[in-house]
């Protein structure tokens, strides 16, 4: 059986409602590492891999591994009647047909009892290389929303190029063109409003903006965000969490 | 011209 207890809400609140759009159904897949899912969006032009390991849980069971096949907006309506400083409880028996969630408040005067219906879902799941990327950008994630949000009303597309001057996002549209480039800097009171670069070759790809603004809503994650880049491959979007992260890959648009 | 690539041209299945 597993059986999840999550300290702060919040965290899978906002866990849903940054990948409920990208991906209708998934498995969470749950074994003694903690819970985990893989899943690509319905054009597999992105994928979200989601980890919460079970350390950031207290306590966290798992006996065997168990494939909880869960439509994400039915759990994005259970999880709105938790509010975000509730202790959250996830249970499921072995080879369960249903997910049992417990919301307390922090003083316990109240616990909300809810069980939602699980489904079969039959999903392939993609062995990503561990890979040494050519590019590593780690940039405030707010900064990282607003030039997606901003290059989104210029264009469908966004070149990124990071080279030894800075990492410069561009595009061009019927409207006209516009860019951003981040130089980097180091602010050692707020680590995270820094913007470091890591480079071992110069990189230049292209990407869809509706697929980068979605990613964007994990934006209350984390504080920081990491764009990894190599030729060729996809991006990946990672934000960190305590106990955990939030992974996109996005595949790039190619020349013919 | 430009298209756009999907992620299972890159990562194999497991």
């Amino acid at each position: 059986m597993l059986e999840a207890r999550l300290a702060q809400a919040a965290v899978l609140k906002k866990t849903l409602d940054a990948i409920k759009e990208l991906v209708t159904d998934a498995n969470f897949d749950c074994s003694d590492g903690g819970i985990s899912l893989q899943a690509m969006d319905n054009s597999h032009v992105a994928l979200v891999s989601l980890l919460l390991r079970a350390d950031g849980f207290e306590p966290y069971r798992c006996d065997r591994n168990l494939a909880l096949g869960i439509n994400l907006n039915s759990l994005s309506k259970v999880l709105r009647s938790a509010q975000n400083e509730d202790i959250i409880t996830l249970k499921a028996a072995d080879d369960p047909d249903n997910l049992s969630l417990t919301f307390e408040s922090q003083n316990q005067d109240r616990i909300s009892e809810y069980e939602m219906k699980l489904m079969d879902i039959d999903q392939e799941h993609l062995g990503i290389p561990e890979t040494a990327y050519a590019a590593v950008i780690t940039m405030p994630a707010a900064e990282f929303q607003r030039i997606c949000r901003d290059l989104s009303g210029i264009s469908e597309s966004v070149t990124i190029d990071a080279s030894k001057d800075g990492v410069k996002f561009a595009s061009a549209g019927d409207i006209g063109n516009g860019s951003v480039t981040l130089k980097q800097t180091h602010n050692p009171e707020e680590p995270a409003l820094s913007t470091s670069i890591e480079l071992s070759e110069s990189v230049t790809l292209t990407f869809s903006l509706k697929y980068l603004v979605n990613f964007t809503k994990a934006t209350p994650l984390a504080g920081a965000v990491t764009l990894q880049m190599s030729n060729d491959v996809p991006l990946l979007v990672e934000y960190k969490m305590e106990g955990g992260y939030l992974r996109y890959y996005l595949a790039p648009k190619i020349q013919d | 011209n430009v298209s756009q690539s999907t992620i299972e041209e890159f990562y194999k299945e497991h």
